[in-house]
């Protein structure tokens, strides 16, 4: 009585990605059926899928993500059940599962305030590091060790490649063409 | 970007997506995946909840009336009561969650989220979910700027209450997915104890 589906981007996979791409897609489907299985609800379910793939550096999310061109990472996630029930984080650095922040802004939606003041859907930047801190999260402590909780060996290549072709002398893309490996990675 | 899309027992839909964003972005650029309308859509709809079928022609004129001026109706959908068996009691919903990916700056700009969910709606009896998923992704993404590669996965779930109580409710599911990219990655799973199907889709 109930259905899955996870996607791991739409881009270039390379033939020597797809292994490790898959086995994360498979954990996912299994984290949100075992989610299910034990009475969770569809929204528990979805946030604990893109958790497995936040966590696996194969996949730009979470750990794994692309850096900024200062080096950084910053991540965006939301989430929305069936009821309209709606939250999301915007350029969020140093939250380990951004997704997670997103889903649980979409629960205290729900829960009213006094005075009839109006719950955040959407949290940006630094205030949503902060914010999910604040609710228990797992969330860097500062800029600084935010900085490096996403940051993977890969995408520290990569953004060296990038930046190296930005410094060539010319100063233009044009002529530049990406290894099949590393054109995914220009999408989100 | 990653994403996903679950139905549950009962019929109720949910949606997400989580992405790292454009290599060497601009710090504080904000990409599809945290936008409302873009980066995932859920909804659902009840139909003739607790309603008894072979009720009075008038009252069904001003049940049908409700709807139009409400713009609820959905083309080819016809409402649990109308198909339930005479005297029963229904209780029936229909949901839809949609996931997107792509070039953040395009995807959003044409909600394609909702977009998408809106044409599988619209048409999902017609052409089969990945084909409205299709059409929508050539009326919306593709008609913006390249680079506008993109990405989509929907699904649409329908609940029909069985006659009594204890015989539970009845899920039906129907999952599609297109993009407009070199590839897609795509996993889902439906049954209990099957093993995630897997697809890079060409």
């Amino acid at each position: 009585g109930y259905f899955i589906a996870v996607h791991a981007g739409a881009g270039f996979h390379s033939k020597s990605s797809q292994p490790k791409v898959a086995r994360a897609l498979r954990a996912a489907c299994r984290a949100a059926r075992k989610t299910l299985r034990e009475g969770g609800t569809a929204l528990q379910a979805v946030t604990n899928a893109i958790s497995v793939l936040e966590d696996d550096p194969s996949c730009n999310a979470g750990r794994g993500s692309n850096l900024t061109f200062n080096g950084s990472v910053e991540c965006d996630a939301s989430v929305m059940a069936g009821t309209a029930c709606y939250g999301a984080v915007a350029a969020v650095p140093g939250i380990r599962n951004p997704v997670k922040a997103a889903s649980l802004l979409a629960r205290e939606t729900l829960e009213p305030l006094p005075c009839g003041l109006i719950r955040p859907t959407m949290l940006a930047g630094e205030g949503a590091r902060v914010w999910a801190a604040q609710r228990g999260l797992e969330a860097a402590e500062s800029r600084e060790q935010a900085a490096q909780m996403h940051s993977t060996p890969r995408a520290v290549r990569q953004w060296q490649t990038f930046q190296a072709i930005l410094a060539d002398a010319t100063g233009e893309y044009s002529g530049v063409v990406l290894p099949d490996s590393q054109q995914q990675r220009l999408f989100d | 970007t990653v994403g996903a899309v679950v139905v549950d027992g009962r019929g109720h839909v949910a949606s997400g997506v989580s992405s790292g964003g454009i290599a060497l972005k601009q710090e504080g650029r904000v990409g599809e995946a945290a936008l409302y309308g873009a980066g995932c859509w859920a909804e659902e709809e009840e139909g003739g909840a607790g309603e008894e079928e072979g009720a009075g022609e008038e009252e069904q004129q001003q049940r049908e009336t409700k709807e139009k001026s409400e713009g609820r109706r959905l083309r080819g959908e016809t409402g649990a009561s109308e198909a339930a068996p005479l005297g029963s009691k229904t209780n029936s919903m229909h949901g839809v969650a949609v996931s997107t990916t792509g070039v953040g700056e395009r995807v959003a700009a044409c909600l394609l989220s909702k977009t998408a969910a809106d044409a599988v709606r619209a048409a999902a009896g017609d052409q089969g979910v990945s084909g409205a998923l299709r059409s929508a992704l050539r009326r919306s993404v593709l008609k913006t700027p390249p680079p506008n590669d993109a990405g989509v996965i929907c699904v649409l779930a329908q609940r029909s209450e069985r006659a009594h109580p204890d015989q539970g409710c009845e899920v039906k599911v129907e999952f599609g997915a297109a993009h407009c990219s070199h590839s897609l990655a795509v996993a889902h799973c439906g049954a209990p104890r099957a093993e995630p199907s897997v697809h890079f889709m060409p």
